[in-house]
């Protein structure tokens, strides 16, 4: 039964991607998966891609020994503030972020291993009321917190040993900031979505707010996951996890949408939307380069390639899938998508 | 996209809106 539900289901006539199952872990001391990811780990000389797994009050670190075979390294115990999210810093080692909190983030901490003493540790980053957090290429945080008028957009790096540096301050916008995305290939560009749906561009370097572009009726309560810049137009992938489904278009998990920030005119240019016989609105997901991953109301996990604009694979809602994560993988290695089950399983799929 | 539809495009606009935007 159980290899029958994680057999991934093609739609039919919808290309030939798939979904390979290389292997499962479960954390046997807890039964529920608040969140999984991957970073990397290097103890003794040896580098490896290992999966984080989070509950409401732990974070272990799970290591390759073989195929379909993990190690749990460590557990970082995080006391009585449930877990919310994990926050990885790409392109980091020995370094990756947690969120805390009730309902709403509390506090971010930073989970890290010590190859000169071969210790793990915690260390508290940020407290607040925090709207949103993304970790950042080279080691940095941003995050949005709000006061009781005011909103700030903070920036933190950390070294290689994990000591926070100077931070920067981001001027924020009115309103709240419900998501970040960095801009692919320039480094000082960050994107983030807000609370009343607009698009706000900052330059990182200076702490300016470039631009605030409406996002458009079309397409409401947007999240934004991913952005680039080509050809001097900004391409940005939204999710809309808060809209109502209409029933003109129906409800696509994701969208593309490309801003021209000169203008601050935009457009829709694709939506991945189920294929027809399937059901269920998007839950959560994750976008990594041109592939789309999100669980559904229905329990399904659906992917899709947003460059040929279609679902291209599908986990059947028997799996009973709670989460969808892309892992950080070599580009030799190709994509692989982490699936997180309700009963605490998480599956590894090659795509 | 047409260029029409979006307005005129700059390859520069990160440089050009940080020049415009305050400090």
């Amino acid at each position: 039964a159980v290899a029958e539900e994680s057999i991934p289901v093609l739609p039919d006539g919808l290309g030939e991607e798939s979904l390979q199952l290389l292997s499962k872990l479960k954390d046997c001391s807890s039964s529920c998966v608040v969140d999984v990811s991957t970073m990397w780990w290097e103890a003794a000389g040896c580098r490896e891609l290992c999966v984080v797994t989070a509950s409401e009050s732990s974070v272990s670190l799970w290591k390759p020994l073989g195929p379909d075979h993990w190690e749990k390294v460590y557990t970082w115990q995080l006391g009585q503030i449930p877990v919310i999210q994990i926050v990885p810093l790409p392109d980091s080692c020995n370094l990756v972020c947690v969120a805390l909190g009730d309902l709403e983030i509390g506090e971010i901490r930073l989970l890290l291993y010590s190859s000169e003493t071969d210790s793990f540790k915690q260390s508290l980053v940020r407290t607040g009321t925090i709207k949103a957090v993304l970790g950042l290429k080279d080691r940095r945080l941003v995050s949005s917190s709000r006061a009781v008028q005011e909103q700030h957009v903070e920036i933190v790096s950390f070294s290689e040993t994990g000591r926070s540096r100077d931070g920067q301050t981001l001027m924020p916008p009115e309103e709240t900031v419900s998501a970040f995305a960095e801009v692919e290939g320039m480094r000082d560009a960050l994107v983030g979505t807000t609370a009343v749906n607009s698009i706000v561009i900052w330059n990182l370097k200076t702490g300016q707010l470039l631009k605030k572009m409406h996002i458009g009726y079309s397409y409401p309560a947007s999240i934004c996951h991913r952005a680039y810049s080509d050809s001097g137009l900004l391409f940005v992938v939204l999710s809309h996890p808060h809209a109502k489904e209409s029933e003109s278009c129906g409800n696509p998990a994701f969208r593309v949408v490309v801003f021209n920030p000169s203008t601050a005119r935009s457009r829709g240019v694709m939506a991945s939307s189920l294929p027809p016989g399937h059901t269920g609105r998007y839950l959560e997901g994750d976008v990594r380069g041109a592939l789309a991953a999100a669980v559904l109301t229905s329990g399904t996990v659906a992917v899709w390639d947003l460059l040929l604009s279609r679902c291209t694979a599908l986990l059947p809602p028997a799996g009973d899938w709670a989460l969808a994560r892309w892992a950080t993988t070599d580009a030799c290695t190709g994509a692989c998508l982490l699936a997180g089950q309700r009963d605490g399983t998480v599956c590894l799929y090659r795509y | 996209c047409s260029e029409s539809d979006l307005g005129p495009v700059s390859l520069n606009w990160f440089e050009e809106l940080s020049a415009e935007a305050p400090p």
